[in-house]
């Protein structure tokens, strides 16, 4: 079946959106058929692919409140082997509609549950990257109970450090009380600018907390930090204006060369675990 | 009395914390009394101003939640004419806590209730800065139920443009159903690449936007673009992870220059309104 990946981290600004447009847009250029869904009620995702969030019809949000609504019906394709699950703003009312059932942990598993007849026992898709909110409500969660992986898009910034602990014992309860597949894949560096001495130093510090959770048996112990760190490069802001990933915006620039590179290290990871 | 003005925006990672300790600082050192307030559960404005938010005893969270806590019990002081009211993580658990009374505007107004015997007829502050979190949830709305006006931090790229109708609806929102004293005061830009083509683009767009507002009687038909931007700098990264603000860490750079101007221009504004 499918490998469901994540893409989250509670810390705003650190690249979700942008690496689960051009990771996901790198995939399928490898040949991946990719899936694409958007948690997040900014809809950026849903943005950058080139669509207008307020012209949908239907979107997640129906998808998680309306039982007669599937995945099938909501799907829309992007590109080639490329298909999204769209957002529009109105999925910030899911935290409140779905708040009466968080208590038993129905709420957390509506996109799971939903999904199961697009991915389960079916083979229309390789891989699917959930676009998470800056936040770790039920929105996040509902992609964890999903998900196989958690890839965490990370600048190397001391405040989006600070996060990183929260964001594993977030994952720790997730996998306890509602998903036991799942691990934490690895971290993938973001807006990179390897050459600052504040870089170097959270960059120690991070290899230094993934080594030391190895062999531990802790959901994190196995991941990795994802070689190489995706550059700083103003036309990685730029192609979400066109609403293109940055392989059909400028497919020779520094960005687009990154992303093809961990694309191919988030696949050989796969293969041989 | 004090102008308290929420940091806002939904978009993550723009400079919302940034802004508020080093504006807030920057007002301290023209000789403003300032109370900084973390209304954010990643509690970054706490630990950016050297507290350790795992470490605080009562904080923000206990305020909103405990009758018997005041703000008075949970202020401490961070620097001269500074003061802070500090979040920890389990302010997360603010929103689905008071929920249940969200339906009839009661637990929007929770800070601004517990504010008051700290603010009304009170001379001890002369300014209030609220850091909000990355969303236009209970937290947001509790900020700007307290707050005056509303100064949004942003980054001159395309997905951080896109939320400005989105937040401006929600401000509109809160002065119609809780705050009528409510309006927009400007917007303050960060990280600034000023020679980029994208910055100048949505500059462009940003300008034009608030200038079709002019005469027309919405919250933020008055809001400025302060000047001047604030353009991008390292040490403005580094001082947070000495829990410094600029001025204590570098107080020569482009980022302490360009945060003490962008504070005259503040409290220019208002002595003229
Ligand atoms: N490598 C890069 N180089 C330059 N700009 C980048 C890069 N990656 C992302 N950006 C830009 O930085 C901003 C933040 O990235 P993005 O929106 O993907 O982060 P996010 O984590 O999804 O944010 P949010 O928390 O709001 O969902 C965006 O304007 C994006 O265009
Ligand atoms: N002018 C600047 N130059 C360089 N780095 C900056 C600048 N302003 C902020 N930063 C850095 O960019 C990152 C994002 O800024 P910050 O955390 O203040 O944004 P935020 O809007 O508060 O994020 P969140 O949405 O997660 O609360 C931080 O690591 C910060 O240190
Ligand atoms: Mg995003
Ligand atoms: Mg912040």
């Amino acid at each position: 079946g499918a490998r469901v990946i994540a893409l989250m981290n509670q810390k705003g600004g650190v690249g979700k959106t942008t690496t689960a447009v051009n990771l996901g847009a790198a995939m399928a250029r490898l040949g991946k058929r990719v899936l694409l869904i958007d948690m997040d009620p900014q809809g950026h995702l849903t943005l950058h692919m080139g669509l207008d969030p307020a012209s949908l019809g239907h979107s997640v949000y129906d998808l998680l409140i309306d039982p007669a609504v599937s995945a099938g019906d909501i799907a829309q394709e992007v590109g080639e082997r490329l298909v999204i699950l769209p957002a529009e703003t109105n999925l910030a009312g899911v935290e409140s509609e779905l708040a009466a059932d968080a208590a038993d942990g129905r709420a957390q598993r509506v996109l799971m549950d939903k999904c199961a007849p697009l991915l389960r026992g079916k083979d229309w898709f390789d891989s699917v990257l959930i676009d998470c909110p800056p936040s770790l409500g039920l929105l996040t969660l509902n992609a964890l109970a999903l998900a196989d992986e958690v890839i965490v898009p990370m600048q190397a910034h001391f405040l989006a450090l600070q996060g990183l602990s929260k964001l594993l014992e977030t994952v720790q309860l997730v996998k306890q009380a509602i998903n036991p597949a799942l691990s934490v894949a690895g971290v993938i560096l973001c807006m990179h600018e390897g050459q600052t001495i504040l870089a170097k130093e959270v960059l120690d510090d991070l290899s230094a907390f993934l080594d030391s959770g190895r062999g531990t048996g802790q959901p994190w112990s196995d991941a990795v930090l994802y070689q190489p760190a995706v550059r700083r490069n103003i036309k990685l802001a730029e192609c979400s204006s066109f609403g293109k990933s940055i392989f059909d915006y400028a497919p020779q620039c520094p960005g687009a060369q990154d992303y093809l590179a961990v694309a191919r290290a988030v696949i050989a990871q796969h293969a041989t675990s």
